[in-house]
C-alpha cells in the first residue's frame, strides 16, 4: 500500500519520496565515483611499482568488496535517514491544513447544503427579476395614468371654464339662468304668436 | 505514479483559484 | 523543538557520519590487503582522501538539493503552519479525490456573498416596488376620484 503522500506534494511540489530518491541517487553516485578515483589511483601507483603481481581485476575485486560492504550499510543508514526525514521534517501532520485549503475548514459544505444554497440563490434572482417586472408594469401603469389624468383634468378643466364664462357673464347658478332663458324664450314665443296674430 | 501525485497536487492548489476566478466573474455578470 | 530544516541538516550529518565511520579504516585496508601490504602509508592516505573526498561531495550535495528544492524556504513555511495549527487535535480536511466535491467549499463563501447581495437588491426592490404601488393606488384613486367629478359636472349639465 502506497502512501502517495498527495497532500505533501501540494504544499512541496513534489512527492517525499522523490525527494528522498533524488538525495539517495547522487549520495549511491557519489559513493561510486570516489571507489572509482580510490581504484584508479591504487593501479597508478601499482603501474609504477616495478615487478608488483597485483593486476587490475585484483584490485578490482577488492574495489568490489569494499563497495559490497559499503553499498549494504549505505542502504540500512540511507532507509534509517528516509524514515525518520519522512516522519519528522517531509511529512504534513493530520492536524493540519495547509492555508489554500483554509475554506474547507470555514465552509464545510455537504453535497445537499450546497444544492440548497445553490437553489436559493435561484430562487432570488427569480424574485428579483420578478420584482423588476412587476416595477416596470408598475411604471407603465404610471406612465398610463399620467396620460389618462391629464385627459381628465384637461375635461374637467373644461367644465371649469365654462363655468368661469358663465361667472365672467354675470350668470350665478346655470339653472336658474337657464330656466329663466327658457321661460323668456317660451314668453317671446307667445308674445310673438300675439303679434303675428295681430298682424293677421 | 509520481508525476500523476505531483500534477494532481498542482492542480488541487492552483485550480480552486482559477475556478474561482470565473465563478466570481459569472456572479458580477448576473449582478451586473 | 528544532525547526524542520534543523532536523534535516542533523539527520543528514548523522547519516554522514555513521556512513563514513562503517567503512572504517581497518575494513578498507583489509579489502585492499594486497596493496595494503605493499604500501600501508599510502593506503592510509588513500583511505583519508576518500573518506574527505565522499564527505565534500555529499555534503555539497545536500547543499545542491536543498537549493534545487528550496527546502530551507519549505520547512520554515511549513513549521509555520504547523506551529498555527497547533491548537488543533483532530485531522484537518484532506482532498477527497473527487475534485467537484472539494471545489464547493472554495465556491461557497462567494456564493454566500453572491447571496446576501441578492437578498439586498430584492429588499431594496421590494421597498421601491412598494413606494411605486402606493402611487399607482394613488393614481387610481385620483383618477376615480376624477371621474366622478366628471360625472357630477355632466350630471349637473344633463
Amino acid at each position: 500500500e502506497v502512501d502517495p503522500m498527495a497532500y505533501e506534494a501540494q504544499f512541496f511540489g513534489f512527492t517525499p519520496q522523490t525527494c528522498m530518491l533524488r538525495i539517495y541517487l547522487a549520495f549511491q553516485d557519489y559513493l561510486f565515483e570516489v571507489m572509482q578515483v580510490v581504484e584508479g589511483v591504487i593501479v597508478k601507483k601499482l603501474d609504477k611499482m616495478p615487478g608488483c603481481q597485483i593486476s587490475p581485476s585484483q584490485v578490482r575485486k577488492c574495489t568490489e568488496e569494499f563497495l559490497l560492504f559499503m553499498r549494504d550499510r549505505f542502504d540500512k543508514l540511507f532507509g534509517k535517514m528516509e524514515e525518520v526525514l519522512l516522519q519528522l521534517v517531509l511529512r504534513i501532520p493530520k492536524n493540519v491544513l495547509l492555508p489554500e485549503d483554509k475554506v474547507h475548514e470555514q465552509y464545510p459544505c455537504s453535497s445537499e447544503e450546497f444544492q440548497a444554497l445553490q437553489e436559493e440563490i435561484r430562487q432570488l434572482q427569480l424574485q428579483c427579476r420578478a420584482e423588476a417586472a412587476a416595477q416596470q408594469a408598475l411604471r407603465a401603469e404610471l406612465e398610463e395614468q399620467k396620460v389618462v389624468k391629464a385627459e381628465l383634468e384637461k375635461v374637467l378643466q373644461w367644465f371649469d371654464d365654462l363655468e368661469k364664462i358663465f361667472r365672467e357673464q354675470g350668470i350665478g347658478s346655470l339653472q336658474e339662468s337657464l330656466a329663466f332663458l327658457t321661460q323668456s324664450s317660451k314668453k317671446l314665443q307667445g308674445v310673438l304668436k300675439e303679434v303675428e296674430q295681430k298682424s293677421g | 505514479f509520481d508525476e500523476l501525485i505531483v500534477e494532481t497536487a498542482k492542480k488541487r492548489k492552483q485550480w480552486p483559484k482559477k475556478i474561482l476566478v470565473h465563478a466570481i466573474q459569472t456572479m458580477k455578470a448576473e449582478q451586473e | 523543538p528544532q525547526g524542520r530544516a534543523q532536523v534535516f541538516s542533523t539527520v543528514v550529518d548523522a547519516f554522514l557520519k555513521k556512513l563514513l565511520a562503517a567503512g572504517s579504516y581497518q575494513k578498507f585496508a583489509s579489502c585492499y590487503r594486497c596493496f595494503y601490504k605493499l604500501q600501508p602509508q599510502l593506503t592510509r592516505s588513500i583511505y583519508d582522501q576518500f573518506l574527505s573526498q565522499l564527505q565534500s561531495s555529499i555534503t555539497e550535495e545536500i547543499q545542491e538539493v536543498k537549493s534545487e528544492g528550496n527546502l530551507e524556504g519549505l520547512f520554515n513555511s511549513l513549521d509555520k503552519i504547523v506551529e498555527e495549527a497547533k491548537a488543533r487535535e483532530e485531522p484537518a480536511w484532506r482532498p477527497s479525490g473527487i475534485p467537484e466535491q472539494d471545489v464547493r467549499s472554495a465556491l461557497v463563501p462567494y456564493l454566500l456573498k453572491h447571496r446576501s447581495y441578492l437578498r439586498q437588491v430584492l429588499r431594496e426592490q421590494q421597498e421601491e416596488n412598494r413606494k411605486v404601488a402606493e402611487s399607482v393606488l394613488a393614481g387610481r384613486d385620483r383618477i376615480v376620484e376624477l371621474q366622478q367629478l366628471i360625472r357630477a359636472h355632466k350630471e349637473a349639465w344633463q
